[in-house]
């Protein structure tokens, strides 16, 4: 075919081995590139801590394998994720939380995540993983806040009343919030933790901690809108 | 479907490994650490055309000799992919968020004439 058709690698065929290599090596980029709707390649990761990695998959394992009895306090809204749809591209995200702004007794984390996936996918499920390290039972206030689109305020999505008895993992249902805020300019969530005051933060220390919070998605690509003209 | 050799000159598949670490991205892609973008090439003359690969059944041999017999509307036959499978990646986004896809049909596993 002409070169500079429809077809990618015709091309390529006349040209020198060495600058046929390099050819290829741009198209295999290109290809990659467009199939995750990257405009170009994500900067240089800062990757979380090898053990909050470690035990964010352990967490995922066990609540796939077993949710029922994955964690105490498990809370879900009953919903059942729509089944995925046959043959679109699915994705599972997994992001940590970013320390936000915070009090003795009122945390702030931020979950971002990139409008590219924001843009091209719809959320099938999201889990929001909490660690309480107090070791007695807290009272505890979860609030999912988002971004105002009157002003530069925040609005709460959700707000959940738990009654922690021990340490140890609790997950919460954030499919619904990160729903909306897929369609939002700043696909951020925001989580606001509070405590009765003197309580102390119920969270792990720091942000290299093992324990540290963390949201698991899935989600697939949006179905391409199909226009039907009589 | 056929594996191209040395001198193929008939459609077959050419195998060509991406290691993503001669491209630089090892840091952001976690997995696979390299992408087969093997791609359909050569040539799909009349009588081999529509048979996927290179068949060699005696049955096919005949119809073959009949096509080129006949070289009717002598129309084009291209050498394209005849199965195809996802590339499955890890990979950090800008955002340093861990994401699993499996991008489909990125993959050649063989191809044939149209």
């Amino acid at each position: 075919e002409a070169k500079g058709s429809g077809c990618p690698v015709c091309g390529v065929a006349s040209l020198a081995p060495g600058a046929q290599r390099d050819a290829l090596l741009e198209l295999a980029k290109q290809s990659i590139l467009a199939k995750l709707r990257l405009p170009a390649r994500p900067g240089v990761p800062q990757p979380p801590s090898r053990g909050a990695l470690l035990t964010a998959l352990r967490r995922m394992r066990a609540q796939r394998s077993d949710p029922a009895t994955a964690s105490p306090g498990m809370l879900r809204d009953g919903r059942v994720p729509s089944r995925p749809g046959m043959g679109l591209q699915e994705y599972e995200i997994l992001s940590f939380a970013e320390s936000g702004p915070s009090t003795s007794h009122r945390v702030h984390l931020h979950f971002r995540f990139s409008q590219e996936v924001a843009r091209s996918t719809e959320i099938l499920q999201a889990t929001l993983y909490l660690f309480w390290a107090a070791p007695g039972a807290q009272p505890i206030t979860v609030r999912l806040l988002q971004p105002d689109p009157a002003g530069p305020n925040m609005t709460v999505a959700s707000e959940t009343r738990l009654e922690v008895q021990r340490s140890g993992w609790t997950t919460l249902d954030v499919g619904a919030t990160l729903q909306s805020l897929f369609g939002q300019e700043t696909p951020r969530l925001t989580v606001e933790l509070e405590v009765p005051k003197d309580w102390g933060t119920p969270l792990p220390s720091n942000h290299s901690d093992s324990h540290w919070p963390f949201v698991v998605a899935q989600a697939q690509a949006r179905t391409p809108h199909r226009l039907h003209r009589r | 479907g056929v594996d191209c050799g040395a001198d193929s000159r008939m459609c077959c598949r050419q195998e060509f490994f991406v290691d993503f670490k001669e491209i630089g991205w090892e840091d952001w892609i976690i997995q696979p650490e390299g992408y087969h973008m093997n791609y359909c090439t050569g040539l799909c003359p009349l009588h081999v055309a529509g048979i996927p690969g290179l068949a060699a059944s005696f049955h096919t041999a005949v119809l073959n000799r009949i096509k080129a017999a006949s070289a009717a509307a002598a129309v084009d036959s291209c050498c394209v992919p005849t199965q195809r499978r996802p590339l499955s990646l890890l990979y950090y986004d800008r955002d340093s968020n861990i994401i699993k896809t499996d991008i489909p049909d990125m993959i050649v596993d063989s191809c044939g004439c149209t």
